[in-house]
């Protein structure tokens, strides 16, 4: 142990592991986590060489080895609760991201969302069992978050019951998805339906686009991996181009919009609720915010605690350079807003799974605030977090640009999450639009509940103005 | 329009008070200049797009008061006082950093004045040093086993340098001892001079 870290540790005013308690929501947690840790940090067909020291190719071949090997691993040690599944991944992939990330972050629970149970039926257990291995094509070569503006298109034929999904265009082409190029033989593809002459915007219908047991493409479907990027340099995000693709009506997900074998379409009962993957996914951003500047934070302080520069005092040795009050106003407000961040993102996955649960019952009074929440909370910490990963790695002096430092990975697999599930100032346009909404409601009275409530505290401190 | 509340700069409840204001008065600010917008007979969608900086701005600072309210209230569930000093010392740094960092936002607005402003300034200062004893304790509390930060600068043991070496070492670049690529190109080079 390096003996300036061991005399950080004798000089906290608190017990370390109390405040790990806390974090975890409880000793239990810690242990059970720990004890999944160690699964993985003992067995040795998870150790590989550093992939920094790898090809492109070779780095989406070990990813993919282990990505098979955390499934048989997983089932192995039979662990199925989602928050353990989460640590043992977490551990196995350090700060990265992996070929079937949205197989099973987006493809599964997308199904899981917007199926009938009878689709449910047909589709989840070939998923669990990784027949079927999935990703979620929305995002288009020249479009993004505006999700209204994707051109690909269903087109019902009654005749045949099918739906024809094309890419009318070269902007149509889906892009970016994770696992798309090389690893996914099905896709949740999101396009514009139209059925009876008539567009009724943006519905999922589940695609497949590589042969079972060949993982050819299929006819009609031609995909590929996007290259290298600035990071992700494990996953094959790809492209994919629907050439006139027929699929059975039964592959349009139905839980809540529908249409029928003649063609006729019915309503869902919120147009919010083909976003349900995408609010899911933004709520656990803002805890990722919080994971992402907690690992940078623990790696430039820990280092500003080891590094030594300069002098304080001429004649004095060199002081550890977190003496310096410059360094520790680069580092320390980023530390309490990685803490901030982390019981921002406990709620934000607290309301999401309350505010569903009342979805399930058919109330679906607060979906508009989880949506705007959503939407405000990811883009303000990803954001800050993006920034303040980018803070820590600079105030590490030169070796914050060696790989070997992991603030680059840190870096370059988080700061996608101010563009991707939507581009932050999007975000932050959604939120003010509930605000004004809010804003507006307050001033003639209504009384607000949730995060907005302060709109009505304080118009009486605010002359309420016509909107 | 609003009376200056008094806020007690260290008093974390008078602190979510001021965000809680300063965010409201960005949304009454957003909404005075998209009326402002429509009136010079635009339409709506214009109006929107020419207040959309203003309109960002409260988005901001609502989410910015959000999460300043969640800090605080997580510290009545904690029953430890050493954490729960330690945690209310981190949760007062970043209310006050906050405002020392959009100071405008809140003297424009009357929440604070110019005083206080340079307290808040002084008071993160002096929060730093108060910060600067438990520092490597509050990051090994998040308990990241070093295969999980994958940092030579990072080590639990701190053992920094001579890891770094180490993982020099391996790189392929280094499999020998003279790379290929100097029979290839340098010699020829060199015995041509």
């Amino acid at each position: 142990m390096n003996p300036e870290l061991r005399k950080e540790r004798e000089s906290a005013s608190f017990l370390t592991e109390g405040l790990t308690h806390i974090l975890d929501g409880g000793a239990e947690k810690t242990r059970r986590r720990r004890e999944i840790e160690a699964l993985v940090l003992n067995d040795p067909e998870l150790q590989h060489e550093d992939l920094n020291f790898l090809s492109r190719s070779e780095r989406y071949d070990v990813a993919v080895k282990k990505s098979a090997l955390m499934v048989r691993k997983i089932r192995e040690h039979a662990i199925s609760n989602p928050e353990e599944i989460m640590w043992f991944k977490r551990i196995c992939l350090e700060s990265r991201v992996e070929p079937l990330n949205l197989h099973f972050g987006m493809f599964i629970p997308t199904l899981e969302n917007q199926c009938t149970s009878e689709q449910k039926e047909k589709w989840l257990h070939p998923c669990y069992t990784q027949q079927i291995i999935g990703t979620y094509a929305q995002t288009e070569l020249g479009h993004g978050s505006f999700i209204r503006g994707l051109e690909t298109t269903a087109t019902y034929d009654p005749s045949t019951q099918e739906f024809v999904l094309n890419s009318p265009t070269v902007t149509s082409i889906k892009w970016w998805p994770g696992g798309l190029g090389k690893t996914s033989n099905h896709a949740i593809v999101l396009a514009q339906l139209y059925t009876q002459g008539q567009c009724k915007g943006l519905h999922a219908f589940i695609v497949p686009i590589r042969r079972m047991g060949t993982h050819e493409p299929l006819p009609g479907v031609v995909v590929g991996d996007i290259g290298p990027k600035f990071g992700y340099d494990e996953v094959d995000n790809g492209y994919l181009k629907l050439e006139n693709v027929r699929v059975p009506r039964e592959n349009m997900l139905m839980r809540y919009a529908k249409v029928m074998p003649d063609g006729t379409y019915m309503k869902p009962p919120s147009d919010k609720l083909t976003y349900g993957t995408m609010v899911f996914i933004r709520s656990m951003i803002v805890g990722d915010s919080a994971r992402a500047l907690s690992q940078a934070c623990t790696i430039a302080i820990r280092y500003s605690a080891v590094r030594h520069q300069s002098e304080l005092k001429p004649g004095d040795p060199e002081p550890q350079i977190l003496d310096y009050q410059t360094q520790q106003y680069k580092l320390f407000p980023l530390l309490v807003t990685a803490y901030a961040f982390r019981f921002v993102g406990n709620f934000m996955r607290e309301t999401y799974h309350r505010i569903t649960g009342d979805m399930n019952d058919g109330d679906y009074s607060q979906l508009p605030e989880l949506h705007a929440l959503s939407a405000g909370l990811k883009a303000f910490t990803s954001w800050v977090a993006s920034a303040g990963i980018e803070e820590c790695r600079m105030a590490c002096g030169g070796h914050g640009y060696s790989r070997s430092s992991g603030l680059p990975d840190i870096y370059v697999t988080f700061s996608p999450s101010c563009t991707y599930e939507g581009e932050n100032t999007v975000m932050m346009l959604q939120t003010a639009r509930y605000l004004f909404k809010s804003y507006t409601q307050a001033k003639s009275g209504q009384k607000l509940v949730g995060t907005v409530s302060y709109l009505n505290d304080l118009c009486s401190h605010i002359q309420p103005q016509q909107v | 329009a609003s009376q200056p509340m008094v806020v007690d700069i260290n008093d974390i409840s008078s602190l979510v008070e001021a965000y809680q204001l300063r965010a409201a008065n960005l949304v009454e600010a957003a909404a005075r200049n998209y009326r402002m917008e429509l009136g010079r007979r635009k339409n709506k969608e214009e109006a929107w797009n020419s207040t959309s900086i203003d309109l960002v701005r409260a988005s901001g600072a609502h989410c910015h008061y959000v999460v300043v309210k969640l800090f605080a209230a997580k510290l009545s569930e904690i029953t430890d006082t050493a954490i729960h000093d330690v945690l209310s010392t981190l949760c007062l740094m970043y209310a006050l950093y906050g405002i020392s960092k959009n100071s405008g936002d809140f003297l424009h607005a009357g929440i604070l004045n110019d005083l206080q402003i340079s307290h808040v300034h002084q008071r993160v200062k002096e929060l730093l040093a108060m910060i600067r004893p438990n520092a490597v304790a509050l990051v090994d509390a998040f308990d990241y086993p070093d295969a999980v930060l994958a940092s030579v600068l990072g080590r639990y043991d701190g053992n920094v340098y001579e890891h770094m070496f180490e993982w020099a070492k391996r790189s392929p670049l280094n499999k020998t001892e003279v790379h290929q690529s100097f029979y290839k190109y340098l010699k020829p080079l060199q015995s041509k001079l």
